[in-house]
């Protein structure tokens, strides 16, 4: 369940977009207990300038991204292109499911879920 | 010898989440341990509410830790026994003559690369025992499986069997920086203080919690 592009395509500015991912949709409800899904996220946009500067209080673009974007503006058909936006930051989440012993498990996973974007 | 098929692509990615096999569902006859779901909310309560390693408190949540069990680790398991079923049934014992349980634990599961960081042995009593109590309380042993007398391991006073009764086996069962081993099989013996009747083993499970390096971050990464 996501939140569509902007326009049908990677359109708007670098930022995090809602992704639902359920467990139920990727077949692993049969084995994991909780949580059924969870908000994932995931990066979408430009990173031309400016959005490639990034907004006052966002994750700061790398400065190869920077140049890289200002190298666009100044020669659009270069073929390196715009940076990507990409998780900058991101968080774990805990999962509780069996497993083939018939054990319970919870266990913890780093970066799960995309907190903020950047352009890099 | 053909080698063996590469796995799909579903079976890579679970591989890469700490899966050697594909998961094949859940137990039928297996509820879920109240104790476990405490850890699970807590877990989920703070991970949802803080945002990255931030409590609602604003305290840094530590990476690898879990914090209500106090010990390093990013994966919790509830491991119940095995050898309930080839128990025989209890005889009513005189006092000092109270019966030995074997408990087995199948930790195959664990990988080589886990460090255990807790294994928490956790025994119910029957009813008629746990509300009874003694006057002077309980001494439990723990020992090998199959080893001579004088082979204890581990001594703990008990007061009484109303509730739970936990007992620490890392660095009493095996080594505290050893692997797990893949089969855990325990002789356990609960004897009154005083003279009493003895106390009849409900139910045995294992908590163990160990880390993972290769799932933490922060213990992965080589610094540059």
């Amino acid at each position: 369940e996501a939140e569509p592009a902007v326009g049908g395509g990677p359109g708007g500015a670098c930022r995090a977009r809602r992704l639902y991912v359920s467990f139920r949709e990727v077949g692993w409800h049969r084995w994991v207990i909780a949580p059924r899904g969870f908000l994932a996220n995931y990066c979408q946009g430009k990173c031309g300038l400016p959005a490639a500067l990034s907004e006052p209080g966002g994750t700061p673009a790398l400065n190869h991204a920077v140049l890289r974007a200002l190298m666009h503006a100044a020669a659009p058909s270069a073929a390196a292109g715009l940076p990507c936006c990409v998780p900058a930051r991101l968080s774990p989440i805990s999962v509780l499911f069996f497993d083939n012993s018939d054990n319970v498990v919870l266990r913890h996973y780093e970066d799960m879920v995309v907190d903020e974007c950047g352009c890099r | 010898a053909r080698a063996p098929a590469p796995p799909g692509p579903a079976a890579a990615l679970l591989q890469a989440l700490g899966f050697p096999d594909v998961p094949r569902g859940a137990p039928k006859s297996r509820p879920v341990p109240p104790v476990m779901w405490r850890l699970f909310r807590r877990r989920d309560h703070q991970e949802a509410r803080a945002g990255p390693r931030r409590t609602p408190l604003g305290a840094t949540l530590r990476p690898c830790h879990v914090e209500e069990l106090g010990v390093a680790g990013n994966i919790v398991r509830h491991v119940p026994d095995r050898g309930a079923a080839a128990r025989p049934p209890e005889p009513a014992s005189a006092a000092g003559q109270c019966p030995e349980w074997t408990v087995v634990f199948d930790l195959s599961a664990v990988e080589p690369a886990e460090r255990p960081s807790q294994a928490r042995l956790e025994l119910r009593f029957a009813a008629a025992e746990a509300t009874a109590g003694t006057a002077g309380g309980w001494e439990l042993s723990v020992a090998p499986a199959g080893a001579g007398p004088g082979q204890v391991v581990l001594r703990q006073s008990v007061p009484a069997l109303g509730m739970p009764v936990r007992a620490e086996l890392l660095g009493a069962a095996w080594a505290r920086n050893a692997s797990a081993p893949r089969r855990l099989r325990l002789t356990l013996t609960m004897r009154p203080r005083a003279p009493a009747a003895c106390a009849s083993l409900a139910e045995a499970s294992l908590l163990l919690v160990t880390l993972d390096p290769r799932l933490c971050h922060p213990l992965a990464r080589p610094r540059r």
